[in-house]
């Protein structure tokens, strides 16, 4: 299946 | 320097306590806005943010932004002793050796003052920007009693072995909790009330479309922060993180973002 996204692809490093 | 003065420790004590038992680590950054704790966990699938607004406190000064890594777990350990109606006091200086001193004081006589100091550590991961997606992005938005919410997920929880799947599908009148798990499956469906005249009670849904979206239950359990709240607001996306957010007093509150796991 398709990788796993992380929270991180949506919220950037500040 | 930075010094936050609550007269009642009983709501910071409560946000650590419900935090602590879930992530071991958070960092706290303070601004002129407000105080904001960030934490996640490794499976990076969920980040929760709360911020406490300056005028949540009784005394704020802030004249510098400051970021401190604070391990979360042994605050919640340390201050389980300390009483809800002391005066907490978080004080820290730029110049100090990277230390944040939390000061609990009874209220009563003041006779008895408890300093504990904290070491900053480093963090990974967090803090992250997290923009505010307008509730247009999301295809269904449910709002209900956090009192109603906990036990739903305590009864998702009866089957749970670790890797049990919650799907939360919304509908027009409805929003229903499946859980699946090794020994069987379980569906809990929740239709939406109107009680106008308990504005807490209702179980309120806002559908542009259908939406069922796949989550780890054990993460669903790390949104029990519900005793700091008394509704909790779920929107769902299937192109952005879930958010059940915990509103705690009209300038505070607690977000958890949660993404769905792939079908």
């Amino acid at each position: 299946g398709r990788k796993q996204s992380t929270i991180t692809n949506y919220f950037v490093r500040s | 320097m930075l010094e936050l003065r609550l007269v009642q420790a009983t709501l910071f004590k409560n946000v650590v306590e419900a935090l602590g038992d879930l992530f071991s680590t958070a960092h706290f950054n303070s601004s002129r806005t407000g105080l904001e704790l960030q934490a996640k966990d490794n499976s990076r699938v969920t980040l929760i943010m709360l911020l406490l607004r300056a005028e949540a406190f009784d005394h704020y000064l802030c004249d510098r932004g400051l970021s401190m890594g604070l391990n979360l777990a042994g605050m919640a350990k340390a201050f389980c002793c300390t009483n809800n109606d002391d005066i907490i006091t978080i004080k820290a200086e730029e110049d100090w050796s990277d230390t944040v001193t939390f000061t609990f004081e009874s209220p009563e006589d003041g006779d008895e003052i408890s300093y504990f100091h904290f070491d900053f550590m480093v963090i990974n991961g967090v803090p992250l920007e997290i923009p505010e997606y307008p509730e247009s992005e999301y295809q269904a938005i449910v709002r209900m009693p956090s009192a109603k919410f906990m036990p739903i997920c305590n009864k998702l929880s009866s089957f749970g072995d670790r890797d049990t799947v919650v799907i939360i599908s919304v509908d027009k009148e409805s929003v229903d909790f499946l859980s699946r798990g090794k020994t069987g499956t379980l569906t809990i469906f929740c239709r939406e009330t109107q009680t106008v005249d308990k504005p807490k009670e209702p179980t309120l849904i806002e559908m542009k479309e259908k939406v069922s979206l796949m989550f780890d239950l054990r993460y669903m359990n790390s949104s029990k922060a519900s005793t700091l709240s008394d509704q909790v607001t779920i929107s769902l996306s299937s192109k952005l993180p879930a958010v059940f957010e915990y509103k705690i007093t009209e300038m505070s509150c607690i977000r958890y973002y949660m993404l769905p796991r792939n079908e």
